[in-house]
């Protein structure tokens, strides 16, 4: 699951 | 389930020593010292994206060493073709996660 807008955990987004 | 986890144990002695030789801060890697390593396999950003995705298992943005062997199991994996799953098999969970 991706999380619906925020900041992402994921340094390739 | 309890299935082998698909990492072998001679695998995960070398993606071990990868980890450790990226100078992990309280056994977990940050997205910025993990990046340049998967840049370099030169697999395609949103591979890498989603390698990442299936490997942070607890969306800290750090990965530990079990979490950053699955990332490198997918990096190997895609490199010799096969492609990257939407999401984690269970047997690719590190079994201290399931």
């Amino acid at each position: 699951q991706y999380p619906a807008g925020g900041s992402s955990t994921n340094p390739f987004l | 389930i309890d299935t082998p986890w698909v990492v072998k144990p001679e695998e995960k002695m070398k993606f071990d020593s990868i980890f450790d030789s990226l100078g992990p801060v309280g056994g977990m890697l940050s997205g910025d010292k993990v990046k340049p390593v998967l840049l370099n396999s030169k697999l395609p950003v949103d591979i890498l994206g989603r390698v990442w995705e299936l490997s942070d298992l607890d969306r800290d943005g750090m990965l530990d060493k079990d979490e950053f062997s699955v990332a490198m199991y997918l990096v190997y994996r895609a490199l010799e073709g096969e492609p990257v799953p939407m999401s984690l098999p269970p047997p690719l969970v590190p079994p201290s996660k399931r």
